[in-house]
């Protein structure tokens, strides 16, 4: 069964499957270990004594290397694959990730976890317009302030609630190995039980590229003293899983997101709607505007009421208004001989058949007014009946009347019988 | 009663050539 139509075959809100949509996507990153080898190593601390195992990073050797491909693969807890940066990135350097999901999704969460201690500082952005543009979604600090020019986890109202916050949660040095980052998108937001009717945080969670700026690393303040190179090849940073949880964004319209002939992650759309998010009603289903359908109301687009006269329709929002927000389609190019908002009734120098219904392609006959005996071409669209010169009748005016005979002057054509 | 339809043929145009149907 189809989830967005009921068992009777009503149209019913349906959404994509949840799912990690960063899975198996490539991530652009701009600092990676190993190109040349380099030495890093691993701080451990045990009984307060510190002591660091060195390694060797070589993008060359498949056994040694890092690459960014590790952040989106499977994550197997028993044999974690990690992408590290190079050593010593800190700040103002900054080491950043970018995703691109490919089209827009409704990001529920972005989750990191760490393979080194997670960053002092570091910021998450969303593009809504394919890496054009870019805003906040969330930012850790230790100093928010000094960084961000953010307050540390300043309360989120219904007044803000578009914006990203700085917290210094999750920014601990600790566990120097396995620390997560997890972002909730909504958590905290005050409309987040009524995401439904909320179009501030619909927009506020769609998202169709991910960027993540590590700014500063932590360290142990040892990374200037005699030893400091050892030091700074302790300090980079790692990540063996990047999560980017949510939806394809179809506005209720669709069950799946599927690849079209371009190779485009594109909505499956129902409920007669078009576009990659089902964002507009398909072409001749104009009859409402389109809507995001809700739990209750699928608000699927409707066609347009044209008789089977017309292929085309645009909306007028003054007519749908007045209809009492039931019908706002205009149909276009009515054809057949038809005309009016509906193609209901027959154009000028043509009358309705009434032996035929209105959707009939023959429903609308010529008048066919004589062209003497009828003083115009325009006949009654109801009855047909064409209007006649004095002395003249019959449908078309093709006779003259009772007491009448027809003369020599057209201007005249029946004159009364003396 | 059904009267007849008008004969085209019988009109005189001489006055009205500028009226005068195409197929006439």
């Amino acid at each position: 069964p189809d989830p967005c139509y009921d068992e009777n075959g009503n149209p019913r809100r349906c959404i994509p499957d949840f799912v990690n949509s960063a899975f198996g996507k490539d991530v652009r990153v701009t600092s990676t270990c190993g190109s040349p080898a380099a030495r890093y190593c691993v701080v451990s601390e045990k009984d307060e004594e510190r002591t660091r195992e060195c390694h060797t990073c070589d993008a060359a050797d498949s056994k040694k290397s890092r690459p960014p491909a590790y952040l989106t693969d499977l994550n197997n807890p028993h044999n974690l694959t990690c992408w590290q940066s190079e050593n010593y990135a800190q700040y103002p350097q900054n080491v950043t990730l970018t995703l691109s999901l490919g089209k827009k999704f409704e990001v529920t969460y972005v989750s990191l976890q760490f393979c080194s201690p997670r960053p002092e500082s570091m910021a998450i952005y969303k593009s809504m317009d394919y890496g054009k543009t870019w805003m906040p979604f969330q930012f850790y600090s230790m100093q928010c302030k000094k960084m961000y020019n953010r307050q540390n986890k300043a309360v989120i109202t219904k007044q803000n609630e578009q914006e990203a916050i700085c917290t210094d949660s999750h920014t601990d040095m600790h566990p120097l190995t396995g620390g997560l980052i997890a972002f909730s998108t909504l958590d905290g937001r005050p409309s987040a039980h009524d995401f439904d009717n909320s179009p501030v945080l619909q927009d506020w969670v769609t998202a169709t590229d991910i960027k993540i700026v590590f700014s500063r690393l932590h360290t142990f303040g040892d990374e200037n003293e005699d030893d400091s190179e050892l030091a700074r090849d302790s300090y980079f940073y790692a990540v063996s899983d990047l999560q980017v949880g949510g939806r394809c964004k179809c506005n209720g319209h669709a069950s799946k997101c599927v690849k079209d002939r371009e190779g485009n992650l594109v909505c499956e759309c129902k409920h007669n709607t078009a576009g990659p998010e089902c964002d507009r009603c398909k072409p001749f289903h104009y009859d409402r505007p389109w809507q995001r359908a809700t739990a209750r109301e699928a608000n699927e687009c409707i066609a347009c009421h044209c008789n089977l006269h017309a292929r085309r329709c645009r909306f007028n929002m003054e007519l749908y208004k007045l209809s009492g927000r039931r019908s706002g389609g205009v149909c276009l190019n009515c054809r057949h001989n038809t005309a009016g908002r509906h193609c209901h009734y027959c154009k000028e120098g043509y009358y309705r058949d009434m032996s035929k219904p209105i959707s009939h392609r023959r429903a609308c006959k010529a008048c066919d007014c004589h062209p003497v005996g009828a003083a115009g071409k325009t006949c009654n669209q109801t009855t047909g009946q064409c209007p006649c010169k004095d002395g003249v009748s019959g449908l078309t005016c093709n006779r003259c009347a009772k007491g009448f005979q027809q003369s020599r002057s057209p201007i005249a054509p029946c004159i009364k019988i003396p | 009663e059904v009267m007849p339809t008008l004969d085209m043929t019988l009109f005189d145009w001489t006055d009205y050539e500028d009226m005068k149907p195409v197929d006439t």
